[in-house]
């Protein structure tokens, strides 16, 4: 199974 | 101070059913422009974001920036109070202690009224990069909404595969596999059954299918759904709301990487 990203890693803290 | 007519309660009613599933506690942002909010759920794997527009409301006033904290269970009770063809009219003092909410019959024989405890909420707020989409689908909303119910049924994870012969969910699982594939089409007499495709490169992603399947949960406040992607970026979700104002409820997934 694939494994899941976390959001935090796309996106940044404002 | 806040204050804000909606003419249907509908609306809120179903973009907090919505959104519950995800998140328990959050702010509903007011400022001139309108009521914003964004919370990721606990996992920090999805993220929902809302723009209700000020011209989404009439009248619509509200002179300062107000955070309403509030617990979606609660507020879902006292929405359940509201029909929903009920105008709903929200009103916050400038730093409150409570939203108060007013349901009126359209026949206007009727006034509700309650009062709902704010809490204090220190919410991260993230901020989403600008992003060219290599693909964005554009298809009937409850079509998105079956197909994810149906994969689920095979797999606990979807893949999305765009190119220019169309675009492909597939799921494979301990039963089997499924997939379906749709093609770009147009209807003329019905646009909302339309399914148009804007592909910049083929693009081929995975994510969780119960965070889609929560996702449609939406799927009664708009007859289409946009879906955004690019490889290794998260998927938009998007669902316009009260037609034309540029109003809107997205969600953001983190795709799955690797085997």
């Amino acid at each position: 199974t694939p494994l899941q990203n976390d959001l935090g890693e796309f996106f940044y803290m404002a | 101070m806040l204050e804000s007519r909606l003419e249907q309660a509908d609306l809120l009613k179903k973009v907090v059913e919505a959104i519950s599933g995800l998140v328990n506690d959050c702010n509903f942002d007011c400022n001139d422009s309108g009521i914003a909010l964004q919370a990721m759920d606990n996992s920090h794997v999805a993220l929902v974001s809302m723009m209700l527009k000020a011209e989404a409301f009439s009248p619509y006033r509200c002179d300062r920036n107000i955070a309403l904290g509030i617990n979606l269970s609660s507020l879902t009770k006292v929405l359940r109070a509201a029909q929903s063809s009920d105008i709903l009219t929200l009103k916050a003092e400038d730093a409150p202690d409570v939203v108060n909410l007013v349901f009126e019959s359209s026949e206007k024989d009727r006034i509700s009224e309650y009062d709902l405890k704010l809490m204090d909420i220190d919410q991260e707020h993230l901020g989403i990069p600008e992003t060219e989409y290599a693909a964005s689908i554009s298809m009937p909303s409850n079509e998105f909404q079956r197909i994810c119910k149906d994969l689920m049924n095979i797999s606990e994870s979807v893949s999305i595969e765009c190119t220019k012969e169309g675009v492909k969910f597939a799921a494979a699982g301990d039963i089997g596999t499924g997939s379906v594939t749709l093609k770009q089409h147009s209807n003329v007499d019905k646009p909302e059954q339309s399914v148009e495709i804007d592909l910049s490169e083929p693009v081929a992603l995975s994510f969780s299918l119960k965070y889609l399947v929560n996702f449609t949960k939406a799927t009664s406040l708009a007859s289409k759904v946009k879906l955004s992607l690019s490889n290794e970026v998260p998927l938009l979700v998007e669902y316009e709301l009260s037609g034309g104002n540029s109003s809107y409820l997205r969600f953001y997934l983190a795709p799955k990487i690797g085997d």
